[in-house]
């Protein structure tokens, strides 16, 4: 796992609980807002499960520390989106909150509805953005879920330990979690 | 045992539109080599990170040594087999659709650990 250069987090007393929230003008048709809801509760819950971090929606799009949105194109962060594949989303490290799709791809919740070939699974984005989000950068682990790269059709949003290892490096554990459990259940599963 | 069910099914790159599907055409490039639009390519080594910022206005088309450096370290940051050469495993990953963060961070260094 990696870091951000000053290994950058966010600054407030264990346990925290970090707001998210939706740019109501900049959201995509292709999915249902509930869907899109889903997607991301299920992403915020993988981290949640493994860090004292609680993440909780709100409609107050304007204070939530988290603002997550779909945009095209150059969109004034200096970090243009560029169509089809090539980038699909991107996140910025602590304590900024912005969190941004490219609109420009075939968002799916669920490859079985979704058949297109280039199809991308939001909720693993979503996890992969909200570890930028939360500290860490890219990491060379192949399976992890920090690495940079996605196929289309492919999902990836269970944590390893790889990501496991770096988050709770910056927050600490969550204490419903343990790290032996997870590894022998990882190991289990694997075997 | 019964038979696993594959639900899901991960393509292979031929089966759609890579954006950056045309840097299939430096496969087996090397220090040494010219051809034509490596420069975009170095765009993109630029982009996450590996070139350094001074160097983009002069991009050429020139695999060479500071190009050379850029691909080792990109190998080695996406654990990949650090060969220095375009082979087949770095233009698929080149290839793969990506999160827009750089690898290599600008101004500061990523720590790893």
């Amino acid at each position: 796992y990696a870091f951000f250069g000053g290994q950058p987090r966010w600054d407030r007393s264990i346990p925290m609980t970090l707001t998210y929230a939706f740019s109501p003008a900049n959201l995509i048709t292709s999915l249902s807002l509930q869907d899109i809801r889903d997607a991301c509760k299920r992403a915020f819950g993988h981290w949640a499960s493994v860090i004292p971090v609680r993440f909780v929606e709100t409609d107050d799009y304007g204070f939530a520390d988290i603002k997550i949105g779909f945009y095209r194109g150059d969109h004034g962060d200096e970090e243009a989106f560029d169509g089809v594949l090539g980038i699909l989303g991107h996140a910025f490290s602590p304590e900024s909150g912005r969190f941004h799709l490219d609109a420009a791809e075939t968002w799916a919740v669920d490859f079985q509805v979704e058949k297109s070939d280039e199809a991308i699974d939001l909720e693993s984005v979503a996890t992969h953005e909200i570890g930028h989000l939360l500290g860490l950068a890219h990491t060379s682990v192949k399976e992890a879920v920090m690495y940079p790269s996605l196929k289309p059709r492919e999902k990836k949003s269970d944590l390893k330990l790889d990501d496991i290892r770096g988050i709770q490096a910056l927050y600490g554990s969550n204490p419903n979690f343990s790290i032996q459990n997870f590894s022998e259940s990882d190991l289990s599963s694997n075997y | 045992r019964t038979t696993p069910i594959y639900q899901d099914r991960t393509l292979p790159a031929k089966n759609y539109t890579y954006k950056w599907q045309n840097f299939e055409k430096f496969l087996d490039a090397s220090r040494g080599s010219q051809v034509s639009d490596m420069s975009e390519l170095k765009k993109y080594f630029h982009h996450f990170g590996y070139l350094k910022v001074e160097e983009e206005m002069n991009f050429t088309d020139l695999f060479d040594e500071k190009f050379e450096l850029a691909v080792n370290k990109y190998q080695a940051k996406l654990g990949l087999p650090v060969t220095g050469k375009l082979d087949s495993n770095t233009t698929d990953q080149i290839m793969s659709p990506r999160c827009g963060v750089r690898d290599v961070p600008k101004m500061l260094h990523a720590t790893r650990h």
